[in-house]
């Protein structure tokens, strides 16, 4: 469903070049639910972005679905992303001056879907997360563990064939995690493809597979020094 | 050396008033480290930001070492903040146009200190948290936990008496875990406070005592549920 081939990410900054990302190859299979594990700096989120159509990688490619995502325009790329990605971002990304039920219509809308169905189905969304009770809130009127719950019911909300979580529980206590990998582990079982960047060893019982990133290199095992 | 007595915090948005806390009793014991537990959008962060006086009760007080906080003037509370207070928020609240080195310095050339010993204590507490290679990046060009560590890193710069963290490992693998934990509970060694809002329970073995916030009440007791 996803795949990158000898996909790296450096930046320039200045006189000095960042690695982010070291030419790697990965994939996510279609109905696994994926954990990528590493240390702070190492890459997740880059592959993440990478993965999500959020960043063009310096070398290598990006495939979605069989189609080669790292060859298209701007338009195009935003495109593929609204019809098949749902992204969790490691800050949420919410806008801010709309309200949490107007955050989670929005893909639909920009999908072209009527304003009363984008509106039952971001409350069904809602609902699921434990949120519809503070629908007409702004971002800023919610705790850090709503504002997430939030943004997971807004990348569900589409029924994305691709699921990108980065962090998704960093907010959430325990109760709240269970409620949302259940939730999460429950789209997969009805076709749904998921990635989940993490430090939080509650998420390993609902993965299928965890592939490890430590400093730009992607790979199966887990690194020697432990993590 | 903190105390809340009697201090609840309600917000009014249109025609619902929400209530993130009950007015309640807690106070900070002079060189402890305080872990603050409770499900999302208990009441935790509201606590916090009351201690750390960066809002107003709705009723009640809050004292620092003594003072009475709730009744100065903003001038007053800000430089109280300044003199006895480090804070890590939730959201890190780096600002943006500044470096890494220019966020941690930023506290001590408020205080009046001069640049130069500014930026050599600022380069002592980023080498602590591991981020002196990257100190002259910009918080957008870091990832979520380097990002954090620098948030931890201006928090501790001005040795202050009183520190208040706000899921400080969030984003932080264990390995951070472990360096900034060691930190952290060294400085409450030389006569600092700390408390720490978080869900994250490899925090657990570092503390001195644990209180439970649950819909907006404080206690010393672990809820029924559980968490
Ligand atoms: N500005 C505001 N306007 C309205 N309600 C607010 C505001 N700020 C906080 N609240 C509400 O007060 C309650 C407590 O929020 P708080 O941020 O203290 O929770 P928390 O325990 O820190 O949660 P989390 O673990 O999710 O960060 C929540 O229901 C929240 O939505
Ligand atoms: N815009 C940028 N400019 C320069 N360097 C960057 C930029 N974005 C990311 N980096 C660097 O690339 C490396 C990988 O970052 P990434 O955000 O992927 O890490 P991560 O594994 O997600 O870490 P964390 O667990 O802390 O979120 C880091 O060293 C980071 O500082
Ligand atoms: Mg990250
Ligand atoms: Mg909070």
């Amino acid at each position: 469903i996803a795949e990158v081939k000898g996909a790296g990410k450096t930046y320039q900054t200045g006189d000095t070049v960042i690695t982010a990302l070291q030419p790697s190859n990965m994939q996510i299979k279609k109905g696994e639910l994926l954990l990528i594990i590493g240390p702070s700096g190492s890459g997740k989120t880059t592959l993440l972005s990478l993965l999500g159509c959020v960043l063009y990688p310096t070398q290598g490619d990006v495939y979605i679905g069989g189609v080669k995502a790292s060859g298209l325009s701007e338009n195009e790329l935003a495109k593929l992303r609204l019809q098949k990605i749902g992204f969790v971002f490691q800050n949420f990304n919410l806008i801010q001056p709309l309200n949490a039920e107007d955050n989670v219509m929005l893909p639909l809308k920009l999908q072209g879907v009527s304003d009363a169905i984008a509106r039952e189905r971001a409350n069904q969304a809602l609902g699921i997360v434990g949120m519809l009770d503070r629908k007409k809130n702004l971002p800023k009127q919610l705790s850090g563990g709503q504002q997430q719950r939030v943004a997971i019911a807004r990348a569900l909300v589409t029924n994305p064939e691709l699921i990108l979580c980065d962090e998704p529980t960093a907010s959430l206590d325990p109760k709240s995690v269970e409620v949302v990998m259940k939730e999460l582990k429950t789209l997969v079982g009805q076709g749904s493809s998921m990635a989940i960047v993490t430090h939080d060893m509650r998420l390993r019982p609902f993965a299928d597979r965890v592939i490890y990133v430590d400093q730009g290199v992607v790979s199966d095992t887990e690194p020697e020094q432990g993590l």
